[in-house]
């Protein structure tokens, strides 16, 4: 995350770190004690499940808390090197035991609006910057959610943001998720101070740049499916 | 003859009995002190889970929908009617947080379960728990607002701080850990 801060213990329990061979690869949320939600772009060239692990905690390692991954299920349209429906669900072998640092977040309703200007929430373990360094301790940033059509603008990116996509960040940039946030929860906290999964860290280009704001899977656009494969 | 052997009685100093006194006297003073900070002075957190029945509510299986909009309705409206409650009550002070934890949909009535926490020192543990109870019961009673609530429903029971954690964390999106206020 470009421009955040780091994240108190417990402050985010559903973030996890999906690890590839050991190594941090993406983020991901928990939304049930085996399921979890990540970007379809992390299981790129690989999608045995013996070859990732997913962790929980504030630090990636050593983790707080390690689960094997059963199985990974990818958006059935989601097409590598593209940015739709890039969405994918992975199901743990053993069930998460859900204490005040690890359990599970909300999810919206597939009819919830969540309104341009929004304040919403980006949290993961990636880059400070562009190809810079990574950190340690999990990152946080209040970012906005930005309007499609200004997000579509010419300057911006030009129509490539379609429905089942959301941007949030800012226009003039500085705060974003960057490399290595990838499938990483963006949330909103109703007015129950409940949090709701909101968007999934998908692409944006560079981090931070300006006119050029983070761009997410929009969750309300898959909760149907997110339902027809786990069942929540 | 024999002649009685007299022991001479040596007396101890009169310092040291002073200092023998004092120290008595130091002892029970910090016994005694320990005992009243912890027993009526030091605060406690008290979890607490209850329940009651919320009236004249035509059956919709979505209350017990965590995420739906007739939960999180419903919830709101509860969870803001205890906390003024209480806010507006004389054990104020006592009183940390409460939230709806679900809803079960009856016919023609909701039944809310609600975790709250309270702070007390354990000598008044007992009292606060009956101030507590009170002052649902009168919340419960006030049919001010939209809902009509049954007070003879209320159930109140102490569980530890281990079974509150649970069942807030087998809530989503809830955390233990609040962070700053956020731009919404």
């Amino acid at each position: 995350v470009k421009g955040g801060s780091n994240a108190l213990e417990g402050e985010w329990p559903w973030q996890a770190s999906l690890k590839k061979n050991g190594q941090h690869r993406c983020g991901a949320s928990l939304i049930s004690e085996r399921y979890l939600v990540t970007a379809a772009h992390c299981f790129r060239m690989a999608q045995n499940p013996k070859n990732y692990t997913v962790s929980f905690g504030t630090k990636v390692s050593p983790p707080y808390m390690q689960h094997y991954v059963q199985q990974i299920i990818i958006h059935e349209d989601y097409i590598q090197g593209e940015h739709h429906d890039d969405i994918a669900i992975i199901l743990l072998t053993e069930k998460v035991i859900f204490k005040n640092d690890v359990h599970r977040v909300c999810l919206p309703e597939a009819t919830q609006i969540f309104l341009p200007g929004e304040g919403v929430v980006v949290t993961g373990w990636g880059a400070f910057s562009y190809n810079g360094k990574y950190p340690v301790l999990l990152q946080k940033a209040p970012v906005k959610i930005i309007d499609t059509n200004t997000c579509n603008s010419r300057e911006a990116y030009d129509g490539l943001v379609q429905d089942t996509m959301l941007c949030a960040g800012y226009m003039e940039g500085n705060i974003d998720a960057c490399q290595g946030d990838s499938g990483g929860p963006l949330v909103y906290p109703n007015s129950r101070n409940i949090w709701y999964l909101v968007g999934i860290v998908s692409w944006g280009v560079e981090c931070g740049k300006v006119n050029k704001p983070g761009v997410y899977v929009r969750v309300t656009a898959y909760r149907n499916w997110i339902a027809s494969k786990t069942g929540i | 003859m024999y002649r009685p052997v007299t022991t001479s009685r040596t007396s101890l100093p009169l310092w040291m009995i002073a200092l023998i006194v004092f120290g008595v006297l130091a002892i029970l003073g910090v016994t005694i002190g320990l005992l009243v900070h912890f027993l009526a002075v030091e605060n406690t957190t008290y979890n607490y889970r209850g329940s009651f029945k919320v009236l004249n509510i035509p059956y919709n299986r979505n209350y017990e929908r965590e995420t739906s909009p007739e939960n999180n309705y419903l919830s709101e409206i509860l969870e803001t009617k205890i906390a003024d409650a209480f806010h507006s009550s004389s054990i104020y002070r006592q009183y940390i947080n409460s939230q709806v934890i679900t809803l079960v949909p009856e016919n023609n009535s909701v039944t809310a379960h609600i975790w709250l926490l309270f702070k007390a020192p354990r000598s008044t543990k007992e009292n606060t728990r009956r101030r507590i109870e009170s002052v649902l019961h009168q919340m419960l009673s006030n049919h001010s607002g939209s809902l009509t609530t049954d007070p003879n429903s209320l159930r109140l029971m102490e569980i530890s701080k281990a079974d509150a954690e649970k069942i807030i964390n087998s809530r989503c999106g809830r955390r233990a850990r609040m962070s700053a206020t956020y731009d919404r």
